[in-house]
């Protein structure tokens, strides 16, 4: 499977989606 | 408390091309001859040493066994129910002197914590929840987590134990407005929870704080799909699924687990392996378990096949044994033996190397 293929990838996708999900 | 016969049998024999084996060293033999339901293993204190126990569940009847020299096991607590029966054993890791079990007929009704008296003289059973329960899985840290209601009124809760197995605190988390079918831990991160929906969706909650981070919605072909492990490498998060509803197909063969990648981030998905039956053999995933990188699961053919998850294969196959087909299998949580059971409640530990 190619990476590419799922999009921008962030290493702190947990900490992002909390503050996100705060917002 | 009276010693209960167990035995060690021969080793059964194994196909040569499956690179794993596995070493029968210990026999359960269950006297009270109702069916069997479940097995775990949990640590417990006995005499002031933390013993690595072994709990059996029958429908009304769960018992702990400690381990004796050479591979026996002795009995030494039941708790029995009388009106609800047992449907499974929810090990809690991290904790010790407690198993949590999940009653009902069809669907679980309660959820009860088994301990015994501080004395150790007398067992002791705790109701931690009842209603109308879909999903519930034991957490690092001394914690649990259950699903109960549907849609609208769905209450997904967390439990923490107290040190001494009592019930500390309770906390919400934000439902998803779908049925949750299963629960996952995402290795190395305490704060993160997965689910499986019976939409086809997984959904990502922050434990710390309650919130749904994500619903994603992962490829429909295998529907009822039921998460067993998760790790995020690199910002991706690797997921392991089975698939009891999976079809043969004629050039892969039955796939029984699957690894998919999923993108938090942007909710994409797709899969990087499929974890299929070796040509010859027949069955669907009829119940399973998944440790560190070791996936098994019992099959309807009622036989045991185990797949190594980095070699992408199977690499053990376990046929009934004494004619009796297997109804569950478990990874010990206490060392690396596999546990496997028949309905009549004889439980084999396996040595898997």
């Amino acid at each position: 499977c190619n990476k590419a293929d799922l999009g921008p990838i962030s290493l702190n996708w947990f900490e992002e989606l909390s503050s996100e999900a705060s917002l | 408390h009276s010693a209960e016969q167990t035995e060690i049998a021969e080793v059964p024999a194994w196909d040569s091309l499956n690179p794993g084996t596995l070493q029968l060293v210990s026999k359960l033999k269950n006297p009270s001859g109702s069916c069997s339901v479940d097995v775990s293993a949990t640590w417990w204190e006995i005499a002031g040493f933390k013993e690595p126990c072994i709990v059996t569940a029958c429908e009304y009847v769960v018992s702990l066994w400690k381990p004796l020299d050479a591979w026996q096991w002795e009995k030494i607590y039941s708790w029995h129910f009388t009106e609800v029966p047992v449907l499974q054993i929810v090990a809690v890791p991290d904790i010790s002197n407690l198993v949590c079990v999940a009653l009902g007929n069809l669907e679980i009704r309660e959820i009860r914590a088994l301990l015994c008296s501080p004395d150790g003289k007398s067992e002791k059973q705790v109701l931690l929840s009842s209603g109308n329960i879909k999903a519930v899985l034991g957490l690092a840290q001394r914690r649990l987590v259950s699903s109960s209601g549907t849609l609208c009124d769905q209450q997904v809760e967390i439990t923490t134990f107290a040190e001494d197995g009592g019930s500390k605190e309770k906390q919400l988390l934000m439902p998803p407005e779908e049925t949750i079918l299963t629960f996952a831990e995402v290795q190395g991160m305490q704060e993160a929870l997965l689910g499986t929906t019976i939409m086809n969706n997984i959904v990502i909650w922050n434990l710390k704080t309650g919130q749904l981070l994500k619903k994603i919605h992962i490829d429909d072909s295998y529907q009822a799909s039921v998460c067993h492990k998760a790790y995020s490498e690199m910002g991706l998060l690797f997921v392991v699924l089975s698939h009891p509803c999976a079809k043969e197909n004629e050039l892969l063969g039955s796939p029984v687990f699957q690894l998919i990648v999923i993108n938090p981030k942007t909710t994409l998905s797709m899969g990087v392996m499929l974890y299929c039956l070796p040509h010859g053999q027949a069955g669907r995933f009829l119940e399973g378990d998944v440790k560190d990188h070791f996936a098994a699961a019992v099959l309807t053919s009622g036989t045991i096949a185990i797949w190594d998850l980095l070699l992408g294969h199977c690499t053990a196959l376990l046929p009934p044994v004494s004619g009796q087909n297997w109804s569950f299998v478990k990874w010990s949580g206490t060392d690396s033996h596999l546990l496997a059971g028949q309905k009549d409640g004889n439980i084999f530990v396996y040595r898997y190397t």
